[in-house]
């Protein structure tokens, strides 16, 4: 999990059973300390894998999206939840966006987003982020060797990189490039392997999808989704190429637009193997 | 549920804030460490790792 703190934006991002909402209404109260009021809140995510595991106000969609319209201000108006829908079963993008001004077009956004969720990961792949016993490393030496052996410091060499290998598997990262972060986070376990890559860049960065298609290539996954958001068409299709370049097949692609957001496009691939 | 109480895809939040005060400062990143703990508690995690530079702060948490 993740946290980046700009000096009017935060973005926080949590795997598990985690009570992310509950983040809401402090951040907006501490914000206010500060003369600073919120303009706009976006909430992503893939599908539960166990659902029945999570608690309030994370048990359905529509609960998260009433719990949401609950904690902002109603000067947020610009608002718009939905499930934005892909041809594998377990694939759904869950957006919602709230927001004080409208997003226009012809105004892109500084930053696009891009959410990448990997499954079922290359075995051999996913066992480099598994700890040795008794290696003698802490979580941060145990972190940089896995950033190492497994080239995710050549995703973007120009990032400074933060990482954390945990006990007895799994490992995150944060890279920052100026006003750029990158994350990723591993649960390299057999039966459930996960992987996530996300990155924020501006319509002037032309190294997205390069970074992308590096991402995929380190964990060998099965099946990819990929959600960008306030990303211009063109981007979706270099991203779309770049992942089919490793050997996999897009198997759906759908977008939907937010009036606070822009447009979503949520791709997903699978593997030919 | 995973037994590390892993339970797939993120789940990710994003909020933006403005200003009427026309100079920000470095804005939310004047929040002091122990509030942001007090939040990541509510939300299960603990801060393991921290990197910031002259654009922001980031935080790897663990739960």
């Amino acid at each position: 999990s993740s946290l980046f703190v700009y000096p009017t934006k935060i973005i926080i991002k949590t795997c598990g059973t985690t009570q992310l909402l509950k983040s809401v209404q402090p951040f907006i109260h501490h914000a206010r300390t500060l003369n600073l009021h919120i303009t706009a809140l976006r909430y992503t995510r893939g599908s539960f894998i166990f659902p029945q595991a999570q608690p309030h106000p994370h048990t359905s969609f529509q609960e998260e999206v009433a719990y949401l319209e609950d904690s902002i201000p109603a000067s947020l108006c610009y608002r718009k939840a939905s499930v934005i829908p892909s041809k594998l079963k377990s694939h759904s993008w869950h957006v919602f966006s709230a927001g004080a001004v409208e997003y226009s077009d012809n105004v892109p956004l500084d930053l696009y987003t891009v959410e990448v969720c990997m499954t079922d990961l290359d075995q051999t792949l996913a066992r480099k982020f598994f700890r040795h016993p008794n290696d003698g490393k802490n979580g941060d030496s145990a972190g940089r060797e896995m950033t190492e052996i497994t080239g995710i410091n050549r995703i973007n060499q120009n990032a400074h990189i933060c990482d954390f290998a945990f006990d007895p598997c799994g490992y995150s990262m944060n890279g920052i490039d100026g006003e750029r972060y990158s994350t990723i986070h591993v649960t390299p376990e057999d039966g459930f392997s996960y992987a996530s890559f996300e990155c924020v860049a501006s319509i002037y960065n032309d190294d997205m999808a390069d970074m992308v298609k590096k991402a995929v290539r380190v964990f060998g996954p099965g099946t990819v989704s990929v959600a960008t958001t306030s990303a211009t068409q063109d981007m979706c299709a270099r991203i779309k190429g770049a992942v089919e370049q490793l050997g996999m097949k897009c198997r759906s692609f759908s977008m939907d637009e937010f009036p606070a957001a822009g447009t979503v496009v949520f791709q997903t691939f699978t593997s030919r193997r | 549920m995973a037994v590390s109480g892993f339970e797939g895809f993120e789940k990710r939040l994003e909020l933006q804030f403005s200003s009427h005060d026309p100079d920000i400062g470095i804005g939310l990143r004047e929040l002091e460490f122990k509030f942001l703990e007090q939040v990541l508690h509510q939300v299960q995690c603990t801060v393991v790792s921290a990197l910031g530079n002259q654009h922001f702060d980031s935080y790897v948490l663990s739960e």
